[in-house]
């Protein structure tokens, strides 16, 4: 999965 | 993970320990805008519907959890503790905060990075959690005096986002393609927001006096 599309953030 | 967005999550987390120590210690939540914990309540959960899908980290998962307990446990003791509901400023928390939860939502259909339901729920959270505090200013500045914890709360709880912005900034200059324009935006916003309760709360330190926000 492309990794900008995902929230790593809280 | 750097140490903007620790120092950001860490701050975000101690906001949290002192309203909880604040409700638990004097049992009551004087100063307290339900409104704005009703708001995180909404924040939260809408911004971590991927919290059993998606796994980045243990301690991504633990502080999503802790985030969301522990709004709804602050909600529900505030409504419903016997001895905590009775200190809440019914009469001074008048907010219509439904306006931000809708204003938010429609500027989430607008603006969004992929129009699926997660992403609008997740621009959502991030337009809403910058507008959240406002019921609390309006509270504060109402009910004039600010006890020293209510005052650590809402000071610890516009800096964290103080450090995730810096955070982006780090980000933006140590990643290739990170562009996180909404939550870079709205952190300014939501910041900005904190600057008067800031130069207040300064003063008050530096003059060892009580808080105090002009009416």
């Amino acid at each position: 999965v492309q990794k900008e599309s995902l929230h790593d953030e809280l | 993970m750097n140490i903007f967005r620790l120092a950001g999550d860490m701050t975000h987390l101690m906001s949290i320990l002192v309203l909880l120590l604040k409700i638990y210690a004097t049992k009551s939540c004087s100063g307290i805008s339900l409104k704005t914990q009703e708001l995180y309540a909404v924040v939260f959960l809408a911004r971590y519907l991927d919290l059993l899908t998606d796994f980045f980290s243990l301690y991504n998962t633990v502080m999503k959890v802790v985030f969301i307990v522990s709004s709804l446990a602050i909600v529900w003791c505030m409504r419903y503790h016997r001895a905590v509901r009775r200190t809440y400023d019914r009469e001074l928390d008048t907010f219509r905060h439904y306006f931000l939860i809708l204003g938010s939502f429609v500027l989430a259909l607008i603006f969004h990075e992929k129009f699926t339901v997660r992403e609008i729920f997740w621009a959502f959270s991030i337009y809403l959690e910058a507008v959240a505090i406002l019921p609390q200013l309006v509270l504060l500045q109402r009910s004039g005096n600010v006890d020293n914890l209510t005052g650590q709360y809402v000071f610890f709880l516009g800096a964290y986002r103080g450090f995730y912005i810096l955070n982006w900034i780090y980000r933006y200059f140590t990643e290739a393609h990170f562009g996180r324009w909404i939550a870079s935006i709205s952190g300014l916003v939501q910041t900005a927001l904190y600057a008067d309760f800031f130069y207040y709360y300064f003063l008050s330190w530096k003059n060892n006096a009580k808080l105090k926000l002009p009416a």
